[in-house]
């Protein structure tokens, strides 16, 4: 039996919504160590990678190894009942065909239970490469966020370079150009507003910026985003949930 | 310039 309870259950309500404009349906996969998922988009352009670990959930327990296929769509629509404050608990007999959701309010005076039927998903689990990358950079999410929707409102991609001291992001369009730069700045007084450059390689590479902008969905899940970048190979997009995990997504450059 | 597909990165040959 699966059964996991998350205390902050708005986290659970965050990856979904951040995910399911991506994907349509995936494998949850859950084991000893955790709960997982992997998933590429439907045109194979870009991936993303959930992990959840066992003890970043209040309550955790995983008999055998069992993957629950849900439509994301679906889960987003049961997820949207729990109260943001409310504590997440789901529950899959071994062989069962559901997933069960408890939402409890904080004062535990609400006490709610939804079933989602669950699926068969042929999917097919990739190996990604270990990679030791050309250049790794921290932003604000959330300015990573912006300069991701500014930018799509000139061009379709987006290079990014970076250098020893700096990353820049660059568009171009029909109406014009534009580009941005954030200037490394490891700011002591406020470490969410940080931006910290680790560079073996300057790297310059372009992506569509389409994709970006989904993935920039998972803001609110942490206040950096870690971008990772080598030549000529997928960038990461990596957001770190604290004392939970980390969603990330891979995206091939054009 | 077309967009590449993820395939050819990870899959297995």
């Amino acid at each position: 039996m699966f059964e996991a309870r998350l205390a902050q259950g708005a986290l659970l309500k965050k990856v979904v919504e951040a995910i399911k404009d991506l994907i349509e349906d995936a494998n949850f996969d859950c084991n000893n160590s955790g709960f997982s998922l992997q998933a590429m988009d439907s045109s194979h352009v870009s991936l993303v990678a959930l992990s959840l670990r066992a003890d970043g959930f209040e309550h955790y327990r995983c008999d055998r190894n069992i993957s629950m296929g849900m439509k994301l769509a679906n889960l987003s629509k049961i997820l949207k009942c729990a109260g943001n404050d409310d504590a997440i608990t789901m529950k899959s007999e071994d062989n069962g065909d559901t997933i069960t959701f408890m939402f409890e309010s904080p004062n535990q005076e609400r006490l709610s239970e939804f079933d989602l039927k669950l699926m068969d998903i042929d999917s097919e689990h990739l190996g990604i490469p270990e990679a030791e990358y050309d250049a790794t950079v921290k932003v604000p999410s959330s300015e990573f966020q912006r300069i991701v929707k500014d930018l799509a409102s000139i061009g379709d991609t987006v290079e990014i370079s970076v250098t020893k001291d700096a990353v820049k992001f660059s568009t171009s369009g029909d109406i014009g150009s534009a580009n941005i730069m954030c200037r490394q700045n490891k700011s002591v007084d406020k470490p969410e507003e940080s931006t910290e450059i680790d560079i073996n390689e300057p790297v310059a590479l372009t992506f569509a910026l389409r994709y970006l902008n989904s993935f920039a969905k998972a803001t609110p899940l942490s206040p950096h985003v870690v971008l990772k970048l080598s030549k000529d190979l997928p960038v990461v997009v990596e957001y770190h949930i604290p004392d939970v995990g980390r969603l990330g997504f891979y995206l091939a450059p054009k | 310039m077309g967009q590449k597909s993820l395939d050819a990165f990870f899959k297995r040959p």
